[in-house]
């Protein structure tokens, strides 16, 4: 996967990722792609959830999925995770978890802060302090100068990396690696996202210049489900199913 | 480019998408909070049934491939639907409703739902 959180010169939000999943889960010659990824397609839903008629929060996920991984709550907060690779993983939650200990399972918490939080500090603090069945990466972002990316083991927060506009850190970009490391060579989707954004400047950031990185290969990849963009101060989400012709990296 | 990953130069003017990489829009649903959990994701369901059993037969025959068996399929069928109850409210009801709605086994929608979990092994 690929977050990204950026902050234009007049303070809009915007916020945008590639969902890539399927790694090792069976290759399809014929059509060149990976056989999960590609059945998930047809199963990437827009939703919006409603009560009394007003929409509550919007997502995306995959039909039959009741947690959420992407997903925005207008003028507050918008919210996406990315797998996070441990050894410590999600194995291990969910046999702690079948003997009794009280973690939070990632998709439904998402949704759960979704649903119920009213703030970026409040969602901020419960993604932060709430034990995990599974480690990942939430990255979050508010109002302007409100982003991050919250590093999480099973257990607690590794690190919380904030937007820091005064700074020049007018962008956090998440891949599947911890930011203070270098992702794995062969992995590499961070470096050329990192170069397209830095070309875009901040001046001409936008959804449409954000597609544009995500669209950009190996940031866009074979295990590419969506792509998703959102911007909190409208409340806009859009979402485009993604393929990856030859020439293309297989992650 | 003789060394992976292959990367191409900054991508300019693909929005609004079109071409190649461009598979299509995600289409919107609404899920209505007031009604009860079973009932939320009916419609969702009833349009896509089709797909989702494609991809648990597609997730079946992956899990075969590595255990002809069977042994993990009837683990999944007969052994988590065990677990459902102890899943927070209210995504243990709305998990059998999709069930119900699936003609799925409770089991392989939960196993569908806990899929990011079991990727981490």
């Amino acid at each position: 996967c690929t977050s990204i959180i950026a902050e234009d010169e007049k303070g809009r939000m915007f916020h945008a990722r590639n969902l890539d999943f399927g790694l090792f889960l069976g290759w399809d010659i014929k059509h060149s792609t990976w056989i999960v990824n590609r059945a998930l397609k047809p199963l990437v839903l827009n939703l919006d959830f409603q009560k009394r008629n007003k929409t509550v929060f919007k997502g995306v996920t995959f039909a039959g999925y009741v947690g959420m991984l992407t997903g925005i709550k207008s003028n507050i907060f918008t919210l996406s995770m990315n797998e996070r690779y441990s050894l410590d993983g999600g194995f291990m939650g969910i046999l702690e978890w079948i003997f009794g200990v009280n973690s939070s399972w990632v998709g439904f918490l998402m949704r759960s802060v979704l649903e119920n939080a009213t703030s970026y500090k409040e969602v901020k603090k419960e993604l932060v302090e709430t034990k995990l069945i599974a480690p990942a990466y939430f990255i979050l972002g508010g109002k302007s100068g409100e982003a991050c990316v919250i590093t999480r083991t099973r257990e607690d927060s590794m690190d919380v990396w904030e937007l820091d506009v005064k700074q020049g850190m007018w962008y956090l970009l998440e891949t599947n690696y911890d930011h203070w490391n270098q992702p794995m060579f062969l992995d590499d989707r961070r470096t050329p996202a990192m170069k397209c954004m830095n070309r875009i400047t901040q001046k001409n950031i936008s959804l449409p210049t954000l597609y544009d990185v995500l669209s950009t290969k190996p940031v866009l990849n074979k295990l590419t489900t969506y792509t998703a963009l959102m911007s909190v101060d409208d409340g806009t989400l859009e979402t485009y199913l993604r393929d990856c012709p030859n020439p293309c990296m297989p992650w | 480019q003789d060394i992976p990953p292959y990367t191409e130069d900054c991508r300019t003017g693909t929005y609004p998408p079109t071409g190649p990489t461009f598979k299509g829009n995600a289409s919107w649903y609404t899920i209505n909070l007031d009604l009860p959990p079973e009932e939320r994701w009916n419609k969702v369901i009833k349009d896509k049934k089709k797909e989702i059993v494609n991809l648990m037969q597609v997730i079946k025959d992956l899990v075969e491939a590595f255990d002809p068996t069977g042994q993990v399929i009837r683990l999944v069928d007969y052994k988590l639907p065990i677990l459902l109850d102890s899943l927070p409210y209210p995504f243990n009801e709305e998990i059998q409703g999709i069930a119900d709605a699936s003609g799925l086994p409770v089991g392989e929608v939960i196993f569908y739902n806990i899929f990011y979990e079991l990727s981490c092994l």
